[in-house]
């Protein structure tokens, strides 16, 4: 454990936990993709497989049960409670293709042939792709509520701490997982465009609006 | 004897 996973695991935690703050403070859940929470439940799920089979650490088996309680509650809330604030033409990314994707990626690269390796590696190229589906939606309503981009903010920075965690390990001759640096790689560089209106707009007091 | 690939990240 170093600083930037364990930063880049906090930020995960916060980006959830900024995410229930939004729904609950404005009783909505406008401008959220139901598609891509969905498909962060399926990534836990299909990553966690050995969560009651292979015990590491009270850490890792806390944070893992977190995030699938955490995301499961959050479908929860949009497809009940706050239902009638949902609107699904927005949310109007063609999923089918990333499930389909990951799944041909996940049996081309996985490390062993084994049902738990093979839908590890699934959950990594779905995770790789999940946001796409928000960011989907924040590109067709053209603006979005400054406590969803904190929520985005710190799923990004989370993906970002944990390449300088990779080279952090890398240099300290740690083992690196090769499909998890490369999809970590290409998850971050999805937000780049995010990024760059959050720190031009949103930090300077401004709504976030594309231009 | 097929020995599991270990994940520390979460």
């Amino acid at each position: 454990m170093n600083i930037f996973r364990l930063t880049g695991d906090m930020m995960h935690l916060a980006s959830i936990l900024i995410l229930l703050l939004k729904i609950h403070t404005s009783h909505s859940c406008a401008g959220i993709s139901f598609k891509t929470q969905v498909l962060y439940l399926t990534v836990f799920l299909t990553r966690y497989l050995d969560l009651f089979t292979n015990f590491t650490s009270v850490y890792l088996t806390c944070m893992k049960i977190f995030f699938i309680a955490s995301s499961a509650y959050i479908i929860y809330l949009m497809r009940f409670p706050f239902k009638d604030t949902y609107n699904k033409h927005l949310d109007a990314f063609r999923w089918e293709f990333l499930l389909g994707g990951a799944a041909v990626l996940a049996l081309v690269f996985p490390q062993k042939y084994t049902v738990r390796e093979v839908f590890w590696t699934y959950s990594i190229f779905l995770e790789m792709l999940a946001i796409l589906p928000q960011l989907f939606q924040l590109q067709r309503t053209g603006e979005a509520a400054t406590i969803t981009t904190h929520y985005l903010f710190a799923l990004g920075a989370y993906r970002a701490l944990y390449i300088a965690n990779w080279i952090y390990r890398y240099q300290m001759g740690e083992h690196v997982d090769g499909v998890a640096v490369l999809a970590g790689i290409v998850q971050t560089a999805l937000y780049c465009d995010f990024f760059y209106i959050y720190f031009t707009r949103v930090l300077r007091g401004q709504r976030f609006k594309l231009p | 004897d097929e020995e599991q690939t270990e994940h520390d990240e979460l």
